[in-house]
């Protein structure tokens, strides 16, 4: 309790940071592999010229996530968490300072691969965000409620796959809405690019007005 | 690190209770929805006419997996784990005498699904099988590299999805030998029942011996 006590600290001091800077901080969340990295790079790829982006993403190891949005333009740090199951808001208020984001901009931080423990982490960030693939299967909100109940946003990724598994969308959206009856829900495909037009227009109606 | 080691006494106990009943106790770990509780559920009715099957499971919330497996004719008890990101010993333990588990039986533990914790929290158990799904993608035995090192079996799962995403079964094999060079591996597709044999020959092996 004492943990997360001194952690809504520094996310309190995070938050106060990102609103006088205007930045929009983003905190992507997920199971490992569900396409947090694969989304954030295409849409860092959609705004390079109009759009600072920034990103900080911890993995447990490798650099290889940052690798893969650096390409594509973001301005990037790696944060390697080692058997911390989660980013704290402590990691970020510092990694913030290390990469310069700029006053104006979009910071997303993609979360740890895991359904649990990051829900429990406030990092100061304007919202929450959970992508689930459909070939995790539907239940997940159930099952994962602490999750899916502090989310604000639940993206459905990997559409394309619909046909070859057993995902039942209404379901799965009647489930999260039982959770947290004010989720909102996108459903998309990251790789064939489905459905990114209605998270840029998310974006755009989240952002912080002048 | 003083958490690590009281779970270690009591999965020491576990061990030796195990050891002297000759109950066959295995973890299964993985990310959400990777297959844990549909891989289970065929090996209870591929051996529910000649060997008794217990199952612990774990999940956050529900007893969603438990009905699956008692759907199925297994000696289930369902863990709910709350906040907690792992299965310990001291719930092992618990659940092993309030199942009465038989000697000379085989003893499922379906642990959270999380790539992360599980890895760190030993169960007293003969042997960590960590299942990965095609669609997580094939670097994830690099970048949860604790969870590859310590478990003895790697399960590749949903092999009929190949090819519909993007997933080198030669690269993943390759990453997580370089993690772990005595790791087995195993593929197959739980839902189809591909690979099946393959790993009821795997539980034969590894048996206890009269
Ligand atoms: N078919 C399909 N595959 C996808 C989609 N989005 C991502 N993938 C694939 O899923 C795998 C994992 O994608 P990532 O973007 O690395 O997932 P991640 O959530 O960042 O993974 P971690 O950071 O390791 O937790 C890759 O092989 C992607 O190509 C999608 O919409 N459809
Ligand atoms: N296509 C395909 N789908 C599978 C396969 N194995 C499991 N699934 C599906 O994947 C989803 C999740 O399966 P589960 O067995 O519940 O996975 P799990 O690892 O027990 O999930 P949690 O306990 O919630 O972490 C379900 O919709 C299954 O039908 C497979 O081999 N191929
Ligand atoms: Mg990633
Ligand atoms: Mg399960």
């Amino acid at each position: 309790q004492n943990v997360f006590a001194k952690n809504d600290q520094f996310a309190f001091n995070n938050k106060k940071y990102f609103l006088d800077k205007k930045i929009m901080a983003l905190n992507i969340m997920s199971s490992p592999g569900s396409g947090k990295t694969t989304l954030l790079t295409k849409t860092i790829d959609n705004y390079k010229n109009n759009k600072a982006i920034s990103v900080i993403v911890g993995d447990q190891h490798t650099q290889l996530d940052a690798e893969k949005l650096i390409k594509v333009g973001g301005n990037v740090l790696q944060v390697n968490t080692g058997r911390m199951c989660h980013l704290d808001a402590h990691l970020v208020g510092h990694a913030v300072v290390d990469l310069a984001v700029k006053e104006n901009s979009l910071l997303f931080i993609e979360n740890v691969g895991n359904l649990v423990c990051p829900a429990l982490f406030n990092l100061g960030e304007m919202h929450k965000i959970v992508l689930l693939s459909v070939t995790e299967g539907d239940n997940k909100p159930l099952k994962y409620a602490d999750m899916f109940r502090v989310a604000d946003l639940m993206i459905i990724n990997k559409i394309d796959l619909l046909p070859y598994v057993e995902f039942d969308i209404e379901k799965c959206i009647e489930y999260a809405q039982s959770i947290n009856p004010h989720i909102e829900i996108l459903t998309l495909s990251a790789t064939q690019g489905k459905g990114l037009n209605s998270w840029y227009g998310w974006l755009d109606e989240k952002k912080f007005k002048d």
